[in-house]
């Protein structure tokens, strides 16, 4: 949108499929566009990016509350849910590494105990971070592996425990129920813990996140969303649309494959992005 | 669903007045509503009621008994006939062995649908091969290993870590061993990404498969458009693979790769085991969509 533009009838047909383009839904690009078509009456001293700007943080909430985390001292839990292929293992080994560059002791549990490799793959980024790992074999319990991981972690001085699980669609009603099970028994090993669930998204999700919002929150008590893959031409705007529905906040955004492709969450940037 | 839409906007006039070019018009808005909510892109959207408002406008909506089944009957009709009528067969090789390449995005399920396309030809006789070309990936290669001793079908493993000599030397090694059907694993990477696409294009032109499949996530949202066009103006692939539709999506990104590259969805993947594989059934996808 050219920063001397009016906000007329054709700037807000470009600008309502620059906003469904960029996956904001039906619902909230309507919600946006008539709030914009509102301010415009009313306020013509705003520039237009500024204002498209202001509508969309509205959606996406500027200040972001801080993550949970345990008392000082104390071993902070990360759980990491989502559905299949969205970059949960990849998302662990950059937050491993991360977490090792801030001089903090990493654990990671491998409990995905289902897809082919999914535990060499995780050991190649625990490697490659500089974390400790805990394993089982394929096939076995992932709560196991999980309270297994947290006792290790105590035991040797972590700071931070990463638990990552098998991809899972969340209408699989035994998959999200084996979610809550590893929750209870993170709880039960770690009152308080997991001090963090965080669910990642694929960034060329389309709508269908909502619903992965919806059914993995009501599984894992999420508190948190990462999304992958913005280094592609997906804007990931279903992350508004979940905010503005569930509040979730977006803590992390995925930009490579490699391991600093990770940035913490720029309202302004993201927001930007939507648009431009 | 969109039928009990649009009998609550037809509703009142069966019998009674007759519908009007508004009734289409807000049944039409209602279609817009949905085909978005479902993923479909907004382009394809706008082109594809234009169509069902003409006909829906030129047929028998307007005088029909019941109006609401109608107009449900033409759309539902016409996304049909867009996915593809028919469920097309792999393109098999006229002589010697078949190679098919997966092609796309990261994480859409290239590997585990090279493995499960591996166990369907298995099946039906054939005497298929793998390929392992990605060397990106940490333990890709592992993966379509552990696979492969899964379907009891060989997997050749990478070259020098070297896409490009893999596929070669795998080819070569697939003829020597009688192997019919080669499946190519590739790693995902970005329509953008100019280096692995020219990959991937070197690839092609050297061992020229019969079949390319572009494997997509069918949960994708807008971007399925950006990247389908991309990686058909590259490559031309021949066919899609349509994955993880044992979820709830709705599955627009289908209507919305076939409509701007004009290739057939020939498989859908419906699960994370190796079996979980069908042919593709546009009638069924156009009720999906609709929801
Ligand atoms: N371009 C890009 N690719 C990414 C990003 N994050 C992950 N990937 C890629 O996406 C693919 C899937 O990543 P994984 O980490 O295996 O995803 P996952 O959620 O653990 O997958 P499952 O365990 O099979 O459910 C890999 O090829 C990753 O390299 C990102 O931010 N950008
Ligand atoms: N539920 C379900 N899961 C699937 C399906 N196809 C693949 N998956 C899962 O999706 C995830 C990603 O599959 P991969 O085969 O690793 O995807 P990929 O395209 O090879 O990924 P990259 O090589 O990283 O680009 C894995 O967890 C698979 O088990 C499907 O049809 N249904
Ligand atoms: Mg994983
Ligand atoms: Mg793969």
């Amino acid at each position: 949108a050219g920063v001397g533009r009016r906000l007329d009838a054709e700037l807000l047909e470009e600008l309502e499929e620059a906003l469904l383009v960029s996956d904001l839904g039906p619902d909230l690009c309507d919600t946006v566009i008539h709030a914009l078509r509102e301010r415009a009456k009313l306020d013509s001293g705003t520039g237009l990016a500024k204002m498209i700007e202001e509508e969309l943080l509205k959606a996406m909430g500027e200040r972001q509350q801080d993550a949970p985390r345990p008392p000082a001292g104390e071993l902070r839990v990360i759980l990491v849910v989502g559905v299949n292929g969205a970059g949960k293992t990849t998302t662990i080994g950059k937050l491993a590494h991360r977490l090792r560059e801030e001089g903090g002791q990493v654990m990671i549990a491998a409990a995905d105990t289902f897809r082919a490799a999914a535990i060499e793959q995780l050991e190649r980024w625990a490697e490659r971070a500089g974390a400790q790992l805990v394993k089982s074999k394929p096939g076995a319990d992932p709560a196991a592996v999980a309270y297994d991981a947290l006792g290790a972690a105590k035991a040797r001085g972590c700071d931070t425990l990463l638990v990552d699980t098998a991809g899972r669609l969340q209408n699989k009603k035994n998959l999200m129920q084996e979610l809550e099970k590893m929750g209870r028994v993170l709880g039960r090993a770690l009152p308080g813990a997991p001090h963090e669930v965080l669910l990642v998204l694929d960034g060329t999700t389309g709508q269908n996140a909502l619903s992965q919002a919806r059914l993995f929150s009501e599984a894992s008590g999420v508190n948190g969303l990462v999304v992958t893959k913005l280094d592609g031409t997906a804007r990931g705007g279903i992350a508004l649309a979940i905010h503005r529905e569930l509040g979730l906040p977006l803590r992390w955004v995925g930009t490579g494959e490699g391991i600093d492709d990770l940035q913490p969450f720029d309202a302004g940037l993201y927001t930007r992005a939507l648009f431009e | 669903s969109i039928q009990d839409r649009f009998d609550g906007i037809l509703r009142g006039l069966k019998g009674t007045a007759k519908i009007s070019e508004s009734n289409i018009e807000e049944a039409v808005s209602q279609i817009r509503r949905a085909l978005l909510e479902a993923d479909v892109n907004i382009k394809v959207v706008r082109t594809f009621i234009n169509d069902v408002r003409e006909e829906a406008k030129g047929e028998g909506v307007l005088k029909a008994v019941s109006p609401g089944q109608q107009f449900t009957k033409i759309l539902s009709d016409k996304l049909q006939e867009l996915l593809g009528g028919q469920a097309e067969p792999i393109r098999w090789n006229r002589e010697g062995p078949t190679v098919i390449m997966m092609v796309g995005l990261q994480g859409s399920g290239k590997t585990t649908s090279a493995g499960k396309l591996a166990g369907m030809l298995k099946k039906k006789g054939r005497k298929p091969f793998l390929i392992a070309a990605d060397v990106y990936r940490p333990a890709a290669v592992d993966q379509l290993v552990v696979l492969g001793e899964q379907l009891g079908v060989p997997v050749f493993r990478p070259i020098d870590d070297d896409p490009f000599k893999t596929a070669v030397e795998g080819l070569a090694e697939a003829k020597r061993q009688g192997a019919d059907t080669i499946l190519l694993d590739t790693a995902g990477r970005l329509h953008i990404d100019e280096g692995m696409m020219a990959e991937l294009e070197a690839i092609r032109g050297e061992i020229q498969p019969s079949e390319i499949l572009f494997v997509a996530d069918a949960m994708i949202g807008q971007d399925a458009v950006n990247a389908a066009s991309e990686f058909d103006r590259r490559l031309a692939f021949t066919g899609v693979v349509l994955t993880k539709l044992d979820g709830d999506t709705r599955g627009g990104s289908a209507l919305s790769i076939r409509s701007v590259t004009g290739k057939p969805i020939k498989f859908v993947g419906l699960g994370e085991k190796l079996d979980a594989i069908e042919q593709f059934h546009p009638d069924r996808m156009a009720q999906r969509i609709l929801g």
